[in-house]
């Protein structure tokens, strides 16, 4: 199955 | 001190029309750049920026960077109120706790002004690196809304491939499958009934359709849709606002556990 990713796993906090 | 005069005012009221299903509140910065925002949904899957530049409208005074926290749903309810050949004029005063929105009648006859409170958000932006992308597919705004909306009916994730045949929508589901393919389409009329397929990389992502749904919202925003694809990074749904700027959604893939 897929899991949903979430964007903080590609782009950092500012 | 802020005053930003649209001219055409429609163009706010569609961005917010585009946006308000995805994101709740959000704060909206002004700088000499222009009027931006950038604001996850609440699950932090997805990412609305906006970008509107100072020299799209008609005025534009930002006296000083100023961030101003909305309901996004309250500035809909507000903007609702304008007419679409209104002229929109946000303002406001450095530290206030109110935005206000005046709305003039193309004739000049009938001037509203809506006042709204604005509200203290926490800001969590993110640093978006630029990216090369594996593939950029460019096509009308109204076919990839028609692609979603077909596909949605079927699964509940899309997986989109891009080979050099062309761009692959693929979904499953319980009663059965569906795989639309569009090929590079650049001998019609218009340019706006192109469809461009830029590809550096074959790429093949999945995504939720939920999101991609409520991204289709920004299509009365444009005539075209950019989609901008790596493997293993989130897609990047593009619509430009005429001389103005873009509303880009972000969405961070399904992935393989």
């Amino acid at each position: 199955a897929n899991k949903q990713s979430k964007l903080s796993a590609f782009f950092t906090m500012k | 001190m802020l005053e930003l005069r649209l001219v055409q005012g429609s163009l706010l009221k569609k961005v917010l029309e585009s946006i308000k299903e995805l994101v709740t509140d959000a704060n909206f910065d002004c700088s000499s750049t222009g009027f931006s925002l950038q604001a996850m949904d609440s699950s932090h899957v997805a990412l609305v920026a906006l970008l509107l530049r100072s020299e799209g409208f008609e005025h534009y005074r930002c006296d000083r960077n100023m961030s101003m926290g909305m309901n996004l749903n309250n500035m809909a309810k507000m903007l609702k109120c304008a007419g679409n050949d209104d002229i929109i004029t946000i303002k406001a005063d450095d530290g206030g706790d109110t935005v206000t929105f005046m709305f003039e009648s193309p004739t000049q006859d009938k001037i509203s002004d809506f006042e709204m409170k604005l509200m203290d958000i926490d800001s969590e932006h993110l640093g978006i690196p630029e990216a090369e992308y594996h593939a950029i597919v460019k096509m009308p705004s109204s076919e990839f809304a028609r692609i979603c909306r077909d596909l949605s009916s079927i699964g509940d994730t899309v997986v989109i491939s891009v080979t050099k045949e062309g761009v692959k929508f693929s979904t499953k589901g319980d009663i059965g499958s569906a795989n639309i393919v569009c090929r590079q389409n650049t001998s019609v009329d218009k340019p706006e009934e192109a469809t461009v397929i830029d590809m550096n990389e074959p790429v093949s992502l999945t995504f939720a359709l939920r999101y991609m749904n409520s991204f289709t919202k920004a299509t009365p925003l444009s005539n075209t849709v950019s989609i901008s694809l790596s493997n293993e990074l989130p897609v990047v749904v593009e619509y430009k606002i005429a001389e103005m700027g873009y509303v880009r959604f972000y969405l961070a893939p399904k992935i393989e556990e």
